[in-house]
Formats: C-alpha cells, sequence, structure tokens
C-alpha cells in the first residue's frame, strides 16, 4: 500500500460557494428558461472537476454565456445582489476568441474562486462571459455601482491579472443604466 | 475574521488532483 500524503486526500476549501451557470439562446423559449444552473463548488478540487469537464468558452455556440456567481445570487440584473450594481467589461474582437477569450476567463475564474480582490470580496458577485458573433464579452460583476473607490480597485486588479496592455482602457457599467440605455451601449461610470 | 484565498500557482497546481 502506498502512503498518501493528506494534501492529496483533503480537498481545499473556499472562502465562497460558487455556482456555475449555462444560457444558450433559444427564442422559442423564455430568457429565463434558457438559463441553467450546471452545479455548485466550495472546494478548489471540485472547481478543477467542474471546469476540466465542460466545454472550453471559445468553443460554445455563439448566443452562449458561462457564468460564475457566488451561490445565491442569480445571474441577472435583477437579482437583489445585482440591482444596484454593475460590471466591469472586456470586449473582445473576433481575433481574441482564439486567442486571449479561453485565458481570460480561466483567469476570471481563478481570481474569484482564489478570493483575489482581498478585502473587496464582498463587493464581487459574479463573472459572465457572453459568446457573441458581433464580439465576445467578459463581464466582472459587482453590488454597489455607487462604491467608486472600491470599483476602481477591483478593475485595476482584474485589469492586471488579465495582463491587459496600460494604454488599452476599460469601462465599468451600472446595470440601471445598461437596462434602461437608449443606444446599443452605456456609458462608462468609470474607466481603468 | 479570516478569509481563504489562494495564489494562481497553487490553483494551477491542483488542476491535475486525482
Amino acid at each position: 500500500q502506498q502512503i498518501v500524503s493528506p494534501d492529496m486526500l483533503i480537498k481545499h476549501p473556499l472562502q465562497n460557494r460558487w455556482a456555475m451557470w449555462f444560457f444558450k439562446n433559444d427564442k422559442s423559449k423564455e430568457w429565463t428558461a434558457n438559463l441553467k444552473l450546471i452545479t455548485a463548488f466550495d472546494t478548489v478540487e471540485d472547481f478543477w472537476g467542474l471546469y476540466n469537464h465542460i466545454q472550453k468558452a471559445s468553443r460554445l455556440p455563439s448566443g452562449c454565456d458561462y457564468s460564475l456567481f457566488k451561490d445565491g445570487i442569480q445571474p441577472m440584473w435583477e437579482d437583489a445582489s445585482n440591482k444596484n450594481g454593475g460590471r466591469w467589461l472586456v470586449n473582445l474582437n473576433k481575433n481574441q476568441r482564439q486567442t486571449e477569450l479561453d485565458n481570460f476567463w480561466l483567469e476570471t475564474l481563478l481570481c474569484l474562486i482564489g478570493e483575489a480582490f482581498d478585502d473587496l470580496t464582498d463587493d464581487i458577485c459574479g463573472a459572465t462571459i457572453n459568446i457573441r458573433n458581433k464580439g465576445d464579452k467578459l463581464g466582472l460583476w459587482t453590488r454597489d455601482a455607487r462604491r467608486g473607490d472600491a470599483t476602481l480597485q477591483i478593475g485595476k486588479k482584474l485589469k492586471e491579472r488579465l495582463k491587459i496592455p496600460q494604454k488599452i482602457g476599460i469601462g465599468f457599467q451600472a446595470h440601471s443604466d445598461t437596462a434602461t440605455k437608449a443606444g446599443s451601449t452605456a456609458r462608462d461610470r468609470y474607466r481603468v | 475574521g479570516t478569509r481563504i484565498f489562494y495564489e494562481r500557482a497553487f490553483l494551477m497546481q491542483c488542476r491535475e488532483s486525482p
């Protein structure tokens, strides 16, 4: 018999329990019916068990989303935890689906489960990757759009972890602005 | 209180955990 280190047997707990969601755009159904909970997890090993098992985001058909949110928060503006918040938005061009998208999404997931936002963890709700032929989008969702300093720190950390060049700015949009926008994009409340 | 966080490198090491 082999002696196995306890480290190989004990799963590593996460600070938060996280839920992975999948959205597939079936126009014959209501939006909410297209949003499905895949599973929730609260250990590092269970995260990898899930991530290693599901399709890479770049291989999803256009119109699909993955979302990772704290357990109990639904990946929609209307959720009580999201309605006063917003998202840092990273817009990808068509080339980046093959070169950057999976890396960006994995890095974002690692930020979430690893608690990369330190004391600002309570401001974090989750993240979503939207696969769209007109341009893929990665969003990091926060709880309260009025918390300027916290929001800016979160944006800077995201940009740093994704290794987005300094000269490329990313914007933060409040969900309330996105929900009521007249044009195709909401205004940026903050930029880094 | 205490908070559990993981460095990126550690999370990546766990990827192939049985």
